[in-house]
């Protein structure tokens, strides 16, 4: 039957106003490496969960979104990363919260699902289910980019409330 | 927050979401990316689906299961279940996104933001990335 695959990079208050055409050229570029790393998958005859794995991991490692590497920080600076998988065929499903040292929190998600009797683990106890699977484990500094760190000085200075309500900053 | 949604040859779907969360987040805020249900759902009797937004009101309509059951147990369209779910979070003065795709291989999307950054493609040559 047909396959097909849809990503997103988030929703936000990004308007053609607030981002000029080489911003919309960059990030569109970045989709498409995402997309085409999921759309490979499934014209090779791949599986529907291994195709949006390999988009969600190409999105977590590009600076442009709001996950993995690029992610927005918290209050106090620092990156606390959230990720889930969820498959329809049995609906088997796999969850992390609060990372902090975890590259690619999807693929932890889905060893979460596949290789554990749990769906949702959280913090450092999902961290230590992290090395035990052999996980690509990071300096916090790796997910830490300056743009991020300007929106969350701007957010402070402007009291706009403790935080990105608005999602002005994705 | 990122997310994809898929549907292979075989008529199976799944989902993914990975998030940073929100900017000055504080006290151990989780939104609804890792839940379950709200930001991330896939089940082969109606669809897959992964959310961006404000996680909070996602939370609480249980967002990404709520559009399944529509379309599993109302019988309705997938995006007419995604736009439905999507005015109810409005209707919270929640605000956001929403990708989907179907067993039969549709794929779309709904959003209430100024801008969501997305693509998708499929095996009848579809290929295209968008952001408002």
């Amino acid at each position: 039957s047909r396959w097909a695959i849809a990503i997103h990079g988030g929703a936000g208050a990004m308007t053609p106003e607030t981002m000029d055409a080489a911003g919309v050229a960059e990030h569109e570029a970045a989709l498409g490496v995402a997309l085409d790393a999921g759309r490979a998958v499934l014209m090779a005859g791949g599986s529907a969960l291994d195709a949006v794995c390999a988009a969600v991991a190409e999105l977590e490692d590009d600076p442009h979104f709001n996950a993995g590497r690029g992610a927005v920080f918290t209050y106090h600076g620092t990156n606390e990363l959230d990720a889930a998988v969820m498959d329809g065929r049995a609906r088997d499903a796999g969850a992390v919260c609060g990372l902090t040292h975890t590259r690619n929190p999807v693929q932890l998600a889905r060893a979460v699902m596949e290789s554990s009797p749990h769906v949702f683990l959280s913090g450092a106890g999902a961290e230590e289910f992290a090395r035990e699977q052999g996980a690509v484990m990071v300096d916090p500094d790796w997910f830490a980019t300056e743009e991020r760190w300007r929106q969350l000085q701007e957010l402070k200075a402007k009291k706009l409330g403790w935080f990105d309500a608005g999602l002005k900053y994705g | 927050t990122v997310g994809a949604v898929a549907v292979d040859a075989a008529g199976h779907v799944a989902a993914a979401t990975s998030t940073g969360g929100l900017t000055g987040k504080r006290w151990g805020r989780i939104g609804d990316s890792p839940l379950i249900g709200a930001g991330t759902y896939a089940d082969d009797r109606a669809a897959a689906i992964s959310c961006t937004g404000s996680g909070e009101q996602f939370m609480r309509v249980g967002a990404a299961h709520e559009i399944c059951a529509r379309i599993r147990l109302g019988g309705e369209q997938a995006q007419a279940a995604t736009e439905a779910v999507l005015a109810e979070i409005g209707a919270m003065e929640g605000v956001g996104g929403i990708i989907y795709a179907t067993p039969a291989g549709e794929t779309g999307f709904a959003f209430t933001t100024p801008g969501m950054f997305r693509g998708r493609a499929d095996s009848e040559g579809l290929r295209e990335v968008g952001i408002f």
